[in-house]
């Protein structure tokens, strides 16, 4: 393992933590979207069918139960937690997941490495991750002031895309048979960003390259965030409260 | 299934 993968997974496990310690202290889930926490919940269920059949090692399966445990605890307190559920922006959170999920499981479907329930399973887990934030993202343009907790969540969402982004280049020098279309992928992500596209431009687009491959996904993913990096880090220098532009 | 690349990965 290398150190841009291992620096992915802690900003990974410090976005949950920071979501678990809004929910779990404060009581509060204003500005977080359960159509999102609902995805996460089922892109780890479908991608981690193997924990009990393939042993990678110990670090693997203890991160493995910590995202399952605490997608599904996160989607169960917003749910039905009495205080937790009070704050939750139902009204702005209505961006239908189910036009999410279709694609991605109907594009796993036809673009996989192995025709296996396991791998389909994986495959869907790969695109629908790619996507699984939008929700969140639509959630933050709606409310416009979005608290510390919330924005700091989805940095550290977006800190850990960009780290596996790191890792996969890393490994494609490193393991010779890792990644073909890291290149192609790089090529398409300079040119998107010379265009500078808003987040509802980038999602018909992230729909096109999702048909190219897995890799691919994790790149869109990746840039979705861009908009929002932006903004946070304008906020951040300076020391004003982030809000989201339409 | 777990050969595949990236299956090591979470």
């Amino acid at each position: 393992m290398n150190v841009f993968r291992l620096a992915g997974d802690m900003t990974h496990l410090i976005s949950v933590l920071v979501l678990l310690l809004k929910i779990h202290t404060i009581k509060s889930c204003a500005g977080v979207s359960l159509k999102t926490q609902e995805l996460y919940a089922l892109v780890f269920s479908t991608r981690y069918l193997d924990i009990f059949t393939d042993f990678t090692s110990l670090y693997n399966t203890v991160m493995k139960l910590i995202f399952l445990g605490s997608s599904f605890s996160i989607v169960w307190y917003m749910r039905h937690h009495k205080l937790v559920q009070r704050s939750y922006d139902k009204d702005h959170d209505t961006f239908r997941h189910q036009f999410l999920v279709l694609p991605c499981l109907i594009l796993a479907l036809l673009i996989h490495e192995q025709f296996t329930f396991k791998e389909v399973m994986w495959t869907f887990s790969i695109y629908l991750e790619a996507v699984a934030i939008l929700p969140q993202l639509v959630l933050l343009q709606r409310t416009r002031n979005i608290d510390n907790l919330t924005g700091q969540y989805v940095f550290f969402l977006g800190a850990y895309r960009s780290l596996y982004i790191l890792n996969w280049i890393y490994r494609y020098f490193t393991e010779p048979h890792y990644v073909h279309w890291i290149s192609t992928t790089s090529m398409f992500c300079v040119v998107l960003f010379c265009f500078g596209f808003t987040i509802f431009k980038w999602y018909l687009i992230s729909v096109l390259l999702l048909t190219l491959s897995a890799w691919m996904s994790g790149f869109v993913q990746t840039l979705l965030y861009a908009d929002f990096f932006y903004y946070y880090i304008n906020s951040w220098k300076n020391n004003v409260k982030l809000t989201l532009q339409a | 299934s777990s050969k595949q690349p990236g299956h090591d990965e979470l």
